[in-house]
């Protein structure tokens, strides 16, 4: 193992993200607004550094971004959670009390799902929860394994009047989502059909569902339905620990949904992720304070477990990000960093500048730790024509992906381009995230969005992969990227939000003031104009409990 | 690894102090005779009880095993987390298996 020393661990933890005080946290839980609180639950493990031991962690902000953390919501005391409380989900009920679905390992293993509600409903912190005396209310079905049967969903009105939810599983190795009607939260029916079912996928995890506006950029609340809406699909892959989705038509009737493009279906390799880098068991919510909907990832460490026992810490939350469907495109999803977190910004630099092929630009911001870059990115014509027009210039887009190219240092025609973050004067330890353009076979030009941490640090426990896909360009755009850096996590926005990746990174030497920002162009032909906006970022201070500081955040 | 021998003088300095604190002009000088069988027998006691602990040691935490010893016997065994019915939480299960540390 790499010899770590506590000022590059203590470096480590981040100024912006949610992340506990100590020790283990995964999945986002029953995330919600309430009484003008967001409430934010997760998997939490009080007691070390790894998984284990799994309760309701639980914090409450204003803003989504300056949180304060609470006692523990739900700890592991029945028997139908005593081996943990796992994932689960808030629902909103019409006359605005909650219910919170979520499964417990059983004191002999088996995965069941239980209610819970708030003991005060006019207490707006949500501190104390009443499990219901009847659970479990759901057990695994006929035909489910009792370790494959998690996570149910937040549940929408169907037609009839009835909540509907849905709980990711498999039958073999067929992903499958199933479909419960209730009234009362306390007795369900089973439906027949399945919502759907995906073959070689394995167990889906984390299911979620909910509407997106065909024509509208606000959220919808989960049970809108109606000729201009479409239907997300999300599962986690429990054996990729991949969160794919699919955008779909959802027919009430018989709670069944359909892939728009089956080719790209839910959980098969080539379909949509929400983030190509470290983003799992994802979960929204719809913010019914500003009509939004909110989407939360977990992201976790790409260290080893002695390191996380070590600094004493393991993962952190992406910063919520807005969801809705790319209108432009009507094919994916935009998924954008919640505008509260412009409130973190301190000082900030514009550049506008040329960049000529073979180029590394060091760009004066200070300390490089905590930083938010907006970018424009624009290809000199001439150079493209040129490249188009050249038929010497090798088409390669098909064959071309991020993870297989060879990263950052292979030059191409028209790329890579982009910033080098978290980069040390001389270099030896930097992560680059930028664009690479390549000519398709058809002339045409495809556009990857990638980041590259192969040389992110010298420490040799650490899984260093480079991240990335295709992203959609459409005629006239511009090449944009924005990138949040916070310490020991990098997430970049292609293009908006259609292609987002989010990585996490242990530099040894690139740490503290030696933390530099770098702007490069690697392609061999192509000059490249950048306009972009560097901002400092403050630290969210997210703080621990305490009844004044609640005080302070309800003034 | 620490030495085996670093072990035993430890016993054998335990006794240094004991006979270096003045008691040669101890009175009873007799007493003091007749304690040194039994000291000598404690020391060889400690003696033989650290060389069994330490043979033991050997035989059950040889450090300097090949580490591919312990990925393989390692790599087969489940972790926690999947153990319970959940997808793998940790990535040192990932490296033992795959023996690569840039592959994700």
């Amino acid at each position: 193992a790499f010899a770590w020393n506590n000022s590059m661990l203590s470096w480590q933890r981040t100024a912006f993200h949610f992340q506990p005080e100590q020790n283990w946290m995964n999945d986002p839980n029953g995330p919600l607004f309430y009484k003008g609180y967001y409430h934010f639950f997760y998997q939490y493990n009080p007691n070390a550094a790894v998984w284990g031991d799994i309760v309701w962690g639980h914090a409450v902000s204003k803003d989504l971004i300056h949180w304060v953390h609470l006692p523990l919501a739900m700890v592991a005391d029945q028997w139908y959670d005593s081996n943990g409380v796992w994932t689960g989900s808030a629902t909103i009920l019409p006359d605005g009390s909650i219910v919170m679905l979520y499964t417990g390992s059983t004191d002999k293993s088996v995965q069941v799902q239980n209610l819970a509600y708030p003991e005060d409903p006019n207490d707006p912190l949500l501190l104390k929860w009443v499990k219901f005396s009847g659970n479990p209310v759901l057990v695994p079905p006929p035909g489910i394994l009792p370790k494959d049967f998690r996570d149910p969903t937040t549940a929408w009105k169907t037609s009839e009047g009835k909540w509907r939810i849905t709980i990711g599983s498999k039958i073999n190795r067929t992903g499958i989502s199933l479909v419960y009607d209730t009234t009362d939260f306390k007795t369900y029916e089973r439906l027949d059909t399945l919502l759907h079912a995906v073959p070689n996928t394995g167990m889906w995890e984390c299911v979620d569902f909910y509407p997106v506006s065909k024509t509208d950029v606000n959220g919808l609340e989960t049970s809108v339905n109606g000729p201009d809406v479409k239907h997300i699909v999300k599962a986690s892959m429990d054996d990729t620990r991949i969160d794919h989705y699919a955008v779909g038509t959802y027919f009430d009737s018989n709670g069944t949904w359909i892939p728009d493009d089956p080719t790209i279906d839910v959980g098969i390799s080539t379909s949509l992720r929400y983030d190509y880098g470290k983003f799992y068991a994802s979960k929204t919510f719809y913010d019914q304070n500003k009509s939004r909907r909110i989407l939360w990832g977990w992201i976790s460490e790409s260290d080893s477990e002695a390191a996380d026992v070590q600094k004493g810490w393991s993962s952190l939350q992406g910063i919520p990000r807005t969801v809705v469907l790319d209108t432009k495109t009507g094919k994916n999803l935009v998924q954008w960093p919640v505008e509260e977190i412009k409130s973190l910004r301190l000082s900030s630099k514009k550049f506008d500048m040329e960049v000529s092929p073979g180029s590394m630009i060091p760009i004066d911001v200070g300390s490089a730790a905590q930083l938010d870059i907006e970018a424009e990115f624009e290809i000199k014509k001439e150079s493209i024509d040129k490249i188009l027009g050249n038929a010497s210039v090798v088409a390669e887009a098909e064959e071309f992906s991020c993870q297989n190219s060879g990263g950052s240092t292979v030059r191409g025609a028209l790329g890579p381009f982009g910033f080098s973050v978290l980069a040390d004067e001389k270099l030896s330890e930097q992560t680059p995230i930028y664009f690479y353009v390549a000519k398709g076979k058809d002339s045409k030009l495809k556009t990857f969005f990638c980041t590259d941490t192969s040389r992110s640090s010298f420490a040799n426990d650490v899984i260093k992969p480079i991240y990335g896909s295709v992203v959609p360009v459409l005629k006239g755009e511009k090449l944009t990227m924005r990138i949040l850096v916070d310490h020991s996590i990098v997430e970049g926005f292609g293009q908006g939000g259609r292609t987002c990746i989010t990585s996490r990174v242990y530099p040894t030497k690139a740490i503290y003031g030696a933390a530099k920002l770098f702007l490069f162009n690697n392609a061999i032909d192509a000059t490249v104009t950048a306009s972009f906006t560097v901002w400092q970022m403050n630290s969210a201070f997210i703080h621990p409990y305490s009844e004044d500081v609640v005080r302070a955040l309800s003034r | 690894m620490a030495s085996s021998d670093a072990l035993l003088p430890i016993s054998a300095r335990e006794e240094d102090p004991l006979l270096s604190d003045g008691s040669r002009s101890d009175p009873n000088l007799e007493t003091h005779f007749r304690r040194r069988p039994v000291k000598g027998l404690l020391a060889v006691s400690f003696g033989l009880l650290f060389i069994a602990f330490y043979v033991a040691l050997i035989a059950t935490h040889d450090g300097s095993r090949s580490k591919d010893a312990i990925i393989d016997e390692t790599a087969t065994s489940t972790s926690r987390a999947r153990l319970a019915g959940v997808s793998e939480k940790s990535n040192d299960q990932l490296w033992k298996l795959s023996g690569d540390r840039n592959t994700a």
